[in-house]
């Protein structure tokens, strides 16, 4: 039963903290208690979701930094979205040197999410463009990882060694990690190179892909209302797309 | 007088790659010796210009940690662009652990260039979505900064913070750093997101603001070949946004 997603990938801009996000309202709407885990300093999902990273006396950087002091469950907020949020803010910036002297230094989320995991039905990480410490913990921690890409040749610069690296952490510290798949996202169907790179992805890269997320001039604007796409332009097509995803990761999750 | 450039912005994908490479090739045609300098472990402008990070030897981690048995100008490569380039690969993600405990750290990227100062009219460096170590390096060998932005509202979560990392270079490490400008990209003219994003930004961050490159699908197939879209797609919009910029920067250099 798939129940930690891991959304990840070290390129920059390819929709990673759009897909968790809107997928996170998503699965709310279908009556699921879930909660975003914002694993990027600059703190893009907690913005999205209506917080001031600037803002917070403590986030998930406490959690995994500073053991004792804070409990997850005591850091999580509830947002307008219905998803509830372990935000994030510059702290975690230092994660990386605070960390690298830490013995298990890549199993401390998962050992602060454990205690969560009976309170959610879905628990969404959204990963910095980073293969740090940081992001392999979401992967140490995660039941599943989706690894969002751009249908453009600069994305695949990444996903070897992203998938080296998920074979890494499966070898040594999560042998049931699961790829649920390549999402391709901010896709242009009108394009021939878009065309093109997605017809060869399932060859490629050897595992599933899913449908993909069209783009959308709606997205820009709805993280400055603290809302996604589903509230702002709730039949759109790229709020079809995450919806249509959503309901593929409610079947994994399990029962109501 | 300009010389080194940095293209900083620790937010994914606002087009700092394209923006190093596609200005690099501007300036080459216009009779300009220029260096690119990869700092990104995904080596995309590596790639871009048409090497592959995976066959390399030796590379600018290699110079960076460890001083003595490479110089920079032994890396150095030559490209089908005329600029020359001094590449990438992922050697240079374990630069942030390894350089954590070197003393003048942040000046190792400063130091290798120096000796190369003579040789070129113009050193640009590309730098990776973060403000780790490398990038600092990059900040504190630099004469001017470029910051590539695109003009939708999560671009704005990491250039607060940009700036504070400039401040902090300049007060301690390097006090000649000029911020030459943001440079909005991706820019699509159509959507009224944008154009507010793009009016707002001078008030906002008080530094100047560059023309925009607009978006064009032509950029997405470039990478693939190994050329820019200088010589692609020669004539489009986003080929003549770019040669503008080179022939601003080209101002700023001095003396052919
Ligand atoms: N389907 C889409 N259509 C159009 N724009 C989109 C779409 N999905 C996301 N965007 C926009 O693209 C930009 C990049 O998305 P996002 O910040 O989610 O990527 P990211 O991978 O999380 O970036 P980073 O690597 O910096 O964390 C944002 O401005 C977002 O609003
Ligand atoms: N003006 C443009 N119009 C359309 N596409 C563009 C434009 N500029 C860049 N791109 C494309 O957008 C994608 C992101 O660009 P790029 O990789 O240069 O950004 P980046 O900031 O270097 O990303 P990262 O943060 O991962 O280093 C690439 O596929 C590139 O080809
Ligand atoms: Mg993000
Ligand atoms: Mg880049």
């Amino acid at each position: 039963m798939v129940q930690v997603v891991a959304f990840a990938n070290q390129k920059g801009g390819v929709a990673k903290t759009t897909s968790v996000v809107t997928v996170a309202a998503a699965l709310a709407q279908l009556g699921r208690r879930v909660l975003v885990v914002d694993l990027d300093a600059q703190g893009c999902a907690t913005f999205c979701l209506g917080l001031d990273p600037e803002d917070l006396e403590a986030s998930v950087s406490d959690v995994l930094l500073g053991p004792g002091q804070y409990a997850a469950a005591d850091l999580v907020r509830t947002t307008d979205e219905g998803v509830d949020l372990l935000p994030a803010c510059l702290d975690l910036a230092r994660a990386d040197q605070a960390l690298a002297s830490t013995p298990g230094r890549e199993y401390v989320l998962r050992e602060a999410l454990s205690a969560l995991r009976n309170r959610y039905d879905a628990i969404l990480l959204d990963c910095s463009p980073s293969l740090g410490i940081i992001t392999v913990n979401a992967l140490v921690a995660a039941d599943a990882v989706i690894i969002p890409l751009q249908c453009e040749t600069l994305s695949h610069r990444g996903v070897g060694q992203l998938m080296e690296t998920i074979a890494d952490v499966r070898r040594f510290a999560n042998p049931g990690l699961a790829v649920l798949g390549i999402l391709p996202t901010l896709f242009d169907g009108r394009t021939v190179h878009a065309q093109a790179i997605l017809a060869d992805l399932p060859e490629r890269y050897q595992v599933p892909v899913l449908p993909p997320i069209h783009r959308s001039i709606r997205f820009a604007e709805a993280p400055a209302t603290g809302r996604t796409i589903l509230a702002t332009a709730g039949q759109s097509r790229g709020a079809r797309d995450y919806r249509d995803l959503a309901a593929r990761l409610d079947a994994l999750i399990g029962p109501l």
